[in-house]
C-alpha cells in the first residue's frame, strides 16, 4: 500500500465506470511498479492491466504477487526486445 | 504461471498515470 491511501477494494473498484477501472487500477500498481522497475514502470504496468481486475486487486493485496507477476513480466518484455 | 508469461502482451500501451488526478 502506498501511505496514506485506501486500500481499492473490489466494491469501490466495481463502482467506477468500467473504462476508469483500469486507470484506477494503474493509479495503484504504478508507484509500487516503479519501486521495483523504475525506467520499466509505464510498459510494466500497462501490460499487467490487460490481465484481469480480480487478478489485479489481488497483486495490489500481496507484495507476494505483485513481486512475481511484476518479475514474470519483466523477463517476458526483455526476451522480446534481446529477440528484437 | 506459464499461461500468465502467455498472456502477456509485449505490444501493450505504457499506462500513463494521471497527474492531473484528484487527491
Amino acid at each position: 500500500h502506498v501511505r496514506g491511501q485506501e486500500p481499492l477494494t473490489a466494491s469501490m473498484l466495481a463502482a467506477a465506470p468500467l473504462k476508469e477501472q483500469k486507470q484506477l487500477l494503474g493509479e495503484r500498481l504504478y508507484p509500487l511498479i516503479q519501486a521495483l522497475h523504475p525506467t520499466l514502470a509505464g510498459k510494466i504496468t500497462g501490460m499487467l492491466l490487460e490481465i484481469d481486475n480480480s487478478e489485479l486487486l489481488h497483486m495490489l493485496e500481496s507484495p507476494e504477487s505483485l513481486h512475481s507477476k511484476v518479475e514474470e513480466a519483466v523477463a517476458v518484455l526483455q526476451a522480446h526486445q534481446a529477440k528484437e | 504461471s506459464k499461461a500468465f508469461i502467455a498472456s502477456l502482451n509485449v505490444d501493450a500501451k505504457p499506462f500513463v498515470p494521471n497527474v492531473h488526478a484528484a487527491e
